[in-house]
């Protein structure tokens, strides 16, 4: 049973990227098959995981037009473990214009993924989505393919504003068009224990959502900031520092709550 | 001669909201008028400027679909002097996909703003505009209001990684709607002297942008993180602290080197 996971929050700069790259690295360590999809058009995923998006040919744009089957742009990441990318090139910025009309819009990835998942090699544990800063089409495609939606909530203020939001587009989704949709997992991260501030907002969403937060907390370090300049994961850049242990830790916790469909 | 600026970054959280807030509020203190147009469907401005948006009837979304003009929904801060906000509500989120297919889709806030300048009250030495983190419909209206953009830069790894990017909008938009276009000023902010990376993104964008980006750098700070969960600018909540000295300088600096037209 694959778990399709899509890693959203329109608030920009939260930790979608960072918690996808370091929860994948983190459950490939355990063993699990897992891939990557990146569906931002900055492309930082696919950075994160080791490969530089302006020499690829071809990329998520390509999958979504219907031009390229997602096979075709998965790749291997250098990091340890059972570790695929589906690699985003800066072209899929114009993705959304580029299908908008089509009548399927909302489905293409929904569509290329099943196709992925039933041709050989095609079997994950996990699969991750990485979505932009938005609730545009891109965003909407993830979760139309997705079974579940991971929140990564930063410790500032900001953080409970775009909840709402979020949560009256994944109910829009649920019943028009993918009624496995559901918010199963929120992980609270940049947590820096200089500032009040990051402790209300942890009171605050442990007291709003107690049933899927997950325990594990992950703080604001630099080794987790300086991982990407290195093209690694945090879990790979320096095992035993606190930011790899806190993603090791959220990981476990969150393959052990199956997620309820 | 007013001077209409886009905030825009299409990487999230890199502190186009708190830059927009924070020169505004300091542009304000030496006694210039400003307004800031709240484009963003999150309404992080509105909110640290100490409107709360969801107890208003109408803001930024009714003025792009036409409903209302620009002046129904200006509010005067709290903030001290001539300071202004164009508000926005989480409808906002919906503006994209409510005039797409409008002729004038991308006109809609030039036009809204031409019509406001030519009314009573309607004149300002500076109008920011806070952009969302993407380069869609929203931030392209913005695009065509302005004269110049504005980027933040957070001094993090994938801080270059999206400026090819919006240097290929900037050069669209400038060849095809807005001759007077242009990427004017750029602000290195959270900066971090803990880690050595952040140095290393100090000393890349000096090095590539030596006419455009300003000297002054805002430090990562908790006083600034802090303020707008106080509804206030940092300049208003600890006017003494390095993120406030630093907005002020940066202020400074931007009004002193006129932009090019
Ligand atoms: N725990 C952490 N400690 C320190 N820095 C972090 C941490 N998590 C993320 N960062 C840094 O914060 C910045 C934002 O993180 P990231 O890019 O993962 O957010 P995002 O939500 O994917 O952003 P976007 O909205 O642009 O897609 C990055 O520079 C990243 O390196
Ligand atoms: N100099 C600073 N020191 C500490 N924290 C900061 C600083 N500047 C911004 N922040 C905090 O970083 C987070 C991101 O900043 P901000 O929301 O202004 O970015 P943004 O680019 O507007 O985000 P978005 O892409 O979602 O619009 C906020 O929680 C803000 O309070
Ligand atoms: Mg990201
Ligand atoms: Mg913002």
């Amino acid at each position: 049973f694959t778990r399709i996971i899509a890693m959203s929050n329109q608030k920009g700069g939260v930790g979608k990227t960072t918690t996808t790259v370091n929860m994948a690295a983190a459950l490939a360590r355990f063993g699990a098959r897992v891939l990557v999809i990146d569906l931002d058009p900055q492309g930082n995923a696919t950075t994160a995981l080791g490969f530089n998006h302006h020499e690829q040919p071809v990329g998520m744009f390509q999958v979504l037009t219907g031009e390229q089957p997602l096979s075709a742009i998965v790749r291997k990441s250098p990091e340890p473990g059972e570790l695929f990318c589906a690699i985003s090139t800066l072209d899929l910025a114009g993705a959304e214009m580029a299908i908008a009309t089509e009548k399927d819009s909302r489905f293409r990835l929904h569509q290329a993924l099943a196709e992925h998942l039933a041709s050989p090699g095609g079997s994950y544990h996990y699969i991750f989505i990485d979505c932009p800063p938005s609730l545009g089409l891109l965003t909407v495609n993830a979760m139309v393919a997705a079974h579940e939606i991971f929140v990564p909530i930063q410790c500032e203020y900001y953080a409970l504003e775009g909840l709402t939001q979020l949560r009256q587009t994944v109910d829009q989704v649920n019943q028009v068009l993918n009624p496995r949709l559901h918010i199963s997992t929120m992980l609270l991260t940049m947590f820096d224990s200089r500032t009040r501030l990051a402790q209300d907002v942890v009171d605050d969403v442990r007291t709003h959502f107690p049933d899927i937060v997950l325990n594990s907390i992950i703080p604001r370090t630099v080794r987790v900031a300086e991982a990407p300049s290195h093209l690694q994961s945090v879990i790979s850049y320096d095992t035993n520092s606190p930011g790899s242990i806190s993603y090791l830790e959220a990981a476990y916790e969150f393959a052990s709550r199956k997620s309820h469909m």
